[in-house]
């Protein structure tokens, strides 16, 4: 079973159109295996996106360096999915 | 497992297996409000259903609701379970819903990815696409929102087999898209078509592969701001509503952008809440209040759609 751990999901906030582009830039790169669970759309709007743990480091000094602001919305994927099977068994048991 | 559709927790997500022994409950319990039908079978080969809730007649006018089409959207599929037993317990007490019932019928699908939902259960719970194997590519899966005879394969998809938003190699190419599409075509008598995913708080209607606007635009975006504002009443969740391009970002080969292209002026998509910082991975606590909320916008496109004949 594929194991989050580690991974985190960042909320970006891209101020303008420029911004907007550049997350998009990051969408391309696949060796970074971003999984965006709300896709850069227009200024203004949530951009979430789960980064796996080895490419974290690159990509907060991405988006710090162009200015792109970020708040981390989930700090450990693999702790939200231990809970959620924790209460699913829970209620089953 | 559950003994009844009443002990069944609704309050909880489910595998695939407990999701399909939930479907044989409610239509045991009633036989002659709910069955349950087989509209073709998952790439890995599994059963895929619909339940059909009809107070009689034949092939009469209908409205079509799915939920799951993307796997990882738990809160969704769970939801339609919600909305499966509130149809049963509604009917004969909600004059609105007893109204549309007496009229029209409705067809449920609650897990429309059945291989994507079963991989999220035991192998990962971030998998969005279908199950199927691209060949001359290791990468697996279709996205299923994007594989539509719709302005199939132009911008807004990725003929990357490797994207979240691959669009297949052809319209129709997974099996989970073409069994409703021939579910429909066959039926010939739908007028709304409604496809549930999640997250970000949002009602839309067509177009998603073109800015033009939809001919229907304006009784869209009219029905759209009564629904939210008949969802936003309950808990004051925040929706906004628009056609698809307009309010996130252009989309092709998407569900309703086909529906609407068949005809089905009522198409719309919704993506539910997460009001906080949970994205797909929403809390249990929450499924409830987030069916509870999107059942007023059902209602109401419903209602609208059994009161506006086409």
């Amino acid at each position: 079973k594929e194991n989050f751990a580690g991974h985190q999901v960042l909320r970006i906030s891209a101020a303008d159109e420029a911004q907007v582009q550049k997350v998009k830039e990051l969408e391309d790169l696949e060796h970074l295996q971003l999984d965006f669970w709300r896709g850069p759309t227009h200024p203004g709007a949530p951009i979430d996106v789960r980064v796996p743990f080895p490419s974290l480091q690159a990509v907060k000094i991405f988006l710090e360096a162009h200015g792109i602001g970020y708040t981390t919305m989930i700090e450990d994927v693999q702790a939200l999915l231990d809970e959620e099977q924790e209460q699913m068994f829970a209620l089953r048991a | 497992w559950a003994r009844s559709s009443d002990t069944f927790n609704y309050a909880t997500y489910h595998t695939l297996e407990e999701i399909y022994g939930f479907l044989d409950l409610l239509v045991a319990e009633h036989p002659q409000l709910v069955s349950k039908l087989q509209i073709g079978s998952s790439y890995e080969g599994r059963p895929i259903y619909v339940l059909k809730f009809s107070t009689g007649g034949s092939n009469r006018p209908a409205i079509w609701i799915d939920t799951g089409i993307h796997s990882r959207e738990w809160v969704t599929q769970a939801s339609g379970v919600w909305f499966a037993k509130k149809i049963t317990q509604d009917y004969g007490q909600d004059p609105t819903l007893t109204a549309i019932l007496d009229s029209l019928d409705i067809f449920l699908e609650i897990v429309t990815n059945p291989d994507g939902f079963a991989f999220t259960h035991s192998k990962n719970r971030m998998w969005r696409k279908t199950r199927s194997l691209t060949e001359g590519s290791s990468c697996v899966g279709v996205d299923p929102n994007r594989n539509w005879d719709a302005g199939f394969g132009l911008p807004g998809a990725s003929s990357n087999p490797c994207s979240e938003t691959y669009h297949g190699k052809f319209a129709n190419s997974e099996v989970e898209v073409k069994s409703i599409v021939d579910f429909v075509k066959n039926h010939g008598n739908i007028k709304a078509f409604i496809s549930i995913h999640s997250y970000s708080q949002l009602l839309m209607y067509p177009y998603g592969y073109t800015e033009e606007a939809a001919p229907d635009r304006d009784e869209l975006d009219q029905v759209a701001k009564s629904a939210v504002t008949a969802l936003t009443s309950l808990y004051g969740t925040k929706f906004e509503y628009g056609s698809i391009i307009k309010t996130i970002y252009q989309a092709s080969g998407t569900t309703v952008d086909w529906t609407y292209s068949q005809g089905i002026k009522y198409s719309f998509t919704f993506e539910l809440r997460d009001t906080g910082r949970y994205g797909f991975l929403l809390p249990a606590s929450q499924i409830v209040p987030t069916a509870q909320e999107t059942w007023l916008a059902l209602r109401i496109i419903m209602e609208h759609t059994l009161n506006h004949p086409y």
